[in-house]
């Protein structure tokens, strides 16, 4: 589960300064699948970012999986992270010097798990997403759509009880997104559950949430604007 | 205009040899607007970043503007790249330490024209594309759909006959990607000939397109297959 509360984030001092989240609260129950959507720039990746304590808010309180986690300090943040999170970077962010299945099994390893587990882990979660032909690849020989299905499987490694996904289907077309769907939403025991938090521009997603919410100019909503046709 | 007649691309070699794009033929006349889709990996880039002179066929031939590219030598491609040819880029490799505008303007310069007139291109094209307070940022304090439509924006710089653009809404909300449609479609003078394809997943730029073709284990066709609800 996550709950923010009152969270801000500005940018920048003075002239250039910019409120890019602006008193935001939000809780996801376990078990939860919510949607956040809106303009390009309104904030979501930041209010992500701020969610998988990656990025400090400038004020507000965080809690993850119970735990205060705007209380505890930087040294404390990574643990956490590793064991409740799973992130899905809107950019990728994989480790260009790894291939596919090490670029999981790393998160594995880091959380203690055996190399061989960890290695089943690895191969069961690329082949979900279509990708067992890729498995020993560089990024840099990879589609981009594979890249974001590396990033996705990478975020699902360690089984986390919250994924953040920041917009985890951009690049890929509508039946291989449709798969990422199925499987964040009904595979993989989300019955257990498992919190999702996905940003997204794909209105397709509505299909899986339980909620949509709308994030404009740093201010969330549940007023959403329907697709522009 | 552009034309690709019999062009093939193989990544590897031996058992990891890989048939990106297969015996592809494609001809794309002035004004015309020709969309790409078919599944992530089918090798939509591989097509594209050939046809855009930065990746050499394994066979077949390629021509740009009624200049056979494939019969010039690597020191003669850069020049005709840079006359005749927008790309746009699915990871939009905008240059780091350069601010919004200074990645638009710099693609200006190399091609000779005057830093005034060049900084009047930047801040109509952003102003465009809704960036007008974002021109003095860097790519790091921008966000995913902020970066794509910088490197839009610097396809779209001189003016080219020719653009290509890789996925150029895969991170934009309905709204601004239609407006980016409408940029690329019939804003900037379009009916003055100039050739677009782009590769997309995103089913809503079919509204745009003269033809739709589909790409699929690196084989070119006409049958599209419609979007999975
Ligand atoms: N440098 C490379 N070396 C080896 N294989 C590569 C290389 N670049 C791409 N590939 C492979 O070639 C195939 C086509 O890649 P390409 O990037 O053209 O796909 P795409 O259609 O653009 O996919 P997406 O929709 O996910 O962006 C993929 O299977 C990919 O893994
Ligand atoms: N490090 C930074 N410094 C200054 N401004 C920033 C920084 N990071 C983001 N911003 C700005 O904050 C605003 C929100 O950015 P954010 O990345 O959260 O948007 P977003 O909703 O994820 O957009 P998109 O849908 O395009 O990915 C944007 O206007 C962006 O330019
Ligand atoms: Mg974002
Ligand atoms: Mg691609």
């Amino acid at each position: 589960s996550i709950e923010v509360k009152n969270v801000s984030k500005i940018y920048g001092r003075g002239n250039t300064e910019i409120r890019a989240v602006d008193d935001v609260s939000l809780q996801v129950k376990s078990g939860e699948i919510v949607l956040i959507m809106g303009p390009s720039g309104s904030g979501k990746t930041t209010l992500l970012s701020m969610a998988g304590l990656l990025l400090r808010p400038t004020s507000g309180d965080i809690w993850v999986n119970g735990v205060q986690a705007t209380n505890l300090t930087e040294r404390q943040l990574p643990q956490l992270r590793l064991n409740s999170i799973g992130f899905v970077f809107q950019a990728y962010n994989l480790l260009a010097s790894l291939t596919a299945r090490e670029n999981i099994e790393i998160v594995s390893n880091l959380a203690g798990i055996h190399a061989s587990q960890a290695r089943q882990r690895s191969e069961e979660l690329l082949t979900l997403l279509g990708l067992e032909t890729r498995m020993d690849h560089l990024p840099s020989d990879l589609s981009g759509g594979q890249k974001q299905r590396v990033a996705i499987a990478r975020a699902l490694a360690n089984d986390p009880p919250l994924i953040l996904a920041d917009e985890p289907t951009g690049n890929l077309d509508s039946k291989t997104g449709y798969e990422v769907m199925e499987l964040l939403c009904c595979g993989l025991g989300r019955d257990q559950g498992r919190s999702i938090v996905i940003v997204t521009h794909d209105h397709r997603l509505r299909n899986i949430a339980d909620r949509v919410l709308w994030l404009e100019d740093g201010k969330l909503s549940d007023k959403v604007v329907p697709e522009t046709i």
